[in-house]
């Protein structure tokens, strides 16, 4: 799966998300990916969320709905969001991770795996890749 | 007028005694071309919108990731692809779900978006769907590869019914 989210010079952001799932599936079974809600989300009043991981736990969490509901009806920190609801998700029994932005162009990332594939830039000059 | 572009190529098992250095290598390669493309749109005034397409765009073409070319096989040795784009200004959406001949899904599911009258569509008829949009298709033979086809044969030989510890991304 990959994905990204970015929030721009207007503050307006977006997400999107693509995969070919896992391997071996079988009988038509569709991940979180493409499910709006569950692995991509995006909302001016909020932010944008991509995720990668247990398909079928991060559909049960809701887990990008829930990720920005949280920021917008509590005004919680985007970072405190997504740690909780990566929390959430374990206590289901799954695992994965999140990228998520905000109108106010912050950058925060929230996995509970060995490693998650990931990267940021930022306009002031902020570049990050990392595996592990 | 900041701007800030994320961007990841999946999560799993990754450990440094797991992935050889080329795979090391070719990951952290695709991952900067991605967060490249998005970000020329955006240094340029461009939009959220368009950054995210056009990074997840360099991703799906890059063989070290689980999307497009190189990603995970069906049971049957088939790609089933699936792909979602969301804009934050208005909350439109679009996505798609197991389709198998639009070259990058992404461009799909905003081709789903832009259409307006559906948020998700799904298989032959997405697969229409891209023909009459004029999008670029691509044969079997793009998105599977060799590597994906032997781990799909190895998870078959040690009995898995499915990769549910996503071993393989």
């Amino acid at each position: 799966t990959v994905g990204a989210v970015a929030c721009d010079a207007h503050g307006h952001v977006a997400a999107a998300t693509s995969t070919g799932g896992v391997t071996g599936k079988r009988w038509g079974r569709i991940g979180d990916s493409p499910l709006i809600g569950a692995g991509t989300y995006a909302d001016d009043r909020s932010g944008a969320v991509s995720a990668t991981g247990s398909g079928e736990f991060f559909i049960r969490a809701g887990v990008a709905h829930e990720i920005c509901a949280r920021v917008r009806l509590t005004g919680e920190p985007l970072q405190v969001a997504a740690d909780a609801v990566m929390a959430d998700v374990a206590e289901l029994g799954g695992s994965g991770g999140v990228i998520v932005t905000g109108p106010e162009g912050d950058a925060v990332w929230s996995f509970t795996t060995l490693g998650m594939n990931r990267g940021r830039v930022t306009s002031g000059g902020e570049r990050t890749v990392a595996i592990y | 007028n900041r701007w800030t572009l994320l961007v990841h190529g999946g999560a799993g098992m990754m450990t440094r005694e797991r992935l050889t250095p080329e795979q090391d290598k070719g990951t952290r390669a695709g991952l900067n071309a991605a967060l490249d493309a998005g970000s020329a749109v955006l240094a340029a005034g461009g939009t959220a919108l368009d950054a995210v397409a056009a990074a997840v765009r360099v991703l799906e073409d890059d063989s070290h990731f689980n999307s497009g070319r190189g990603a995970a096989l069906t049971w049957d040795g088939a790609a089933e692809l699936d792909a979602a784009i969301m804009n934050g200004r208005d909350r439109r959406a679009g996505a798609v779900a197991g389709v198998g001949a639009t070259r990058n899904p992404v461009d799909l599911a905003r081709a789903v978006m832009e259409d307006g009258a559906h948020v998700l569509l799904s298989g032959a008829g997405a697969d229409d769907f891209s023909l009459h949009r004029g999008l670029a298709q691509a044969a079997a033979d793009w998105f599977v590869l060799p590597e994906r086809a032997a781990q799909l044969e190895e998870l078959k030989a040690r009995g898995g019914t499915f990769d549910v510890e996503m071993k393989y991304g």
